[in-house]
């Protein structure tokens, strides 16, 4: 563990507790996207098939629990929450997502770090998850105006895959034959996503103005 | 990678 994927694994969980905020205190998902949401949790439950057969540490496999349970309740919020699933902007959120899952496994058939179910599987993740942000972009594009909320919630969760670049290359020059190349070119893939995201939230946050995506 | 190291990342 190094400090950098410590603030990495730390900013993925504020994000996570900034979303839920959001949707407990105002009871509301507008502005999220709830296709992004059901890729996120195809992401955890499909990466973490090790969780009951690898100890890695407490920590790793609370933070693992912590990942599936919150995107599972999330995704069963915004589908079956009476109040919540009422503001789900439903008109807006229509990216197809799942060619992005189609496209991720086909991919992770290919690419992969061995041909076993739980590699291909953990695989399939990462493409899955460089991607599951899209539906969430094209959203707040329609939609225009995003609360600070759900700024903040976006923010962080593209910020924490760039600490984890870092730490690939803290790794990389501090291990020996350490090599993620599925882990980092995916992860550099994501974190590029978000380019557009940041440089209208830093505009946004240096005018102390309201976040705003060009339509 | 050590065999039967599994991903230590979350």
């Amino acid at each position: 563990m190094n400090i950098f994927r410590l603030a990495g694994d730390m900013t993925h969980l504020l994000s996570i507790l900034v979303l839920l905020l959001k949707i407990y205190a105002t009871k509301s998902c507008s502005g999220i996207s709830r296709k992004t949401q059901e890729l996120y949790a195809i992401v955890f439950v499909a990466r973490y098939l090790d969780l009951f057969t690898d100890f890695i540490s407490v920590y790793n496999t609370f933070m693992k629990v912590v990942f599936i349970a919150s995107s599972l309740a999330i995704v069963w919020c915004m589908r079956f929450h009476p109040m919540v699933r009422r503001s789900y902007d439903r008109e807006l959120d229509t990216f197809r997502h799942y060619f992005l899952v189609g496209a991720s496994f086909a991919l992770a058939l290919i690419l992969h770090e061995k041909f076993t179910v739980q590699e291909i599987f953990w695989a399939f993740s990462i493409y899955l998850e460089a991607v599951a942000i899209l539906p969430q972009l094209v959203l707040l594009q329609r939609s225009g105006n995003v609360d600070n909320l759900t700024g903040q919630y976006i923010f962080f969760l593209g910020a924490y895959r760039a600490f984890y670049i870092l730490n690939w290359i803290y790794r990389y020059l501090t291990e020996p034959h350490f090599t993620r190349w599925i882990a980092c070119v995916s992860g550099v893939v994501q974190t590029a996503l978000y380019a557009d995201f940041f440089y209208y939230y830093f505009i946004s946050w240096k005018n102390n103005s309201k976040l705003k995506l060009p339509a | 990678k050590p065999p039967g190291k599994h991903h230590d990342e979350l």
